[in-house]
């Protein structure tokens, strides 16, 4: 799913709010 | 072109509490159908700016070149009408004995390049 592919690149790449900041 | 990193899903599929919070807020801030193409986080940062350049690429595209290198060619797309238009404007003026020679020469080397790279992203 989805979710799960996203959540495997927030694990992997050790993603935190600093990256979710970028985004916006 | 920049290559695209292959996807590998991690071993085990339990998250922590931080990273289920991180991910619920990239899907709530990224919500575009280009998304689940991203292999990398370069890739979902580039996501909102493709898709709003270009909502239209097909699964094949996104699939295939790295998300860069496809906001690229949307760029250099946008630049060979730019030079084009110019190099309208410097043929309707005229270009006498040499002069605006090598302005013409090199405005057309440019849109083949640019070309050149957009139809090597297809």
């Amino acid at each position: 799913t989805l979710f799960d592919r996203v959540n495997g690149l927030v694990r992997a790449h050790a993603l935190d709010v600093t990256f979710v900041a970028r985004l916006t | 072109a920049r290559a695209k990193e292959p996807f590998v899903p991690p071993l085990f599929s339990l998250s922590g509490e931080d990273e289920y919070g991180v991910t619920m807020a990239i899907l709530g801030t990224v919500n575009n159908p280009y998304l689940p193409f991203a292999t990398s986080p370069e890739e979902i940062l580039l996501c909102a700016p493709l898709y709003r350049r270009n909502p239209r690429l097909g699964s094949d595209a996104l699939a295939r070149h790295h998300f860069e290198t496809l906001l690229f060619a949307e760029i250099a797309g946008r630049e060979i009408e730019e030079l084009r238009e110019r190099l309208r404007a410097l043929l309707k003026k005229g270009v006498r004995h040499g002069e605006g020679h090598a302005g013409l020469s090199s405005l057309v080397k440019r849109i083949g390049k640019l070309r050149r790279f957009v139809a090597s992203v297809g």
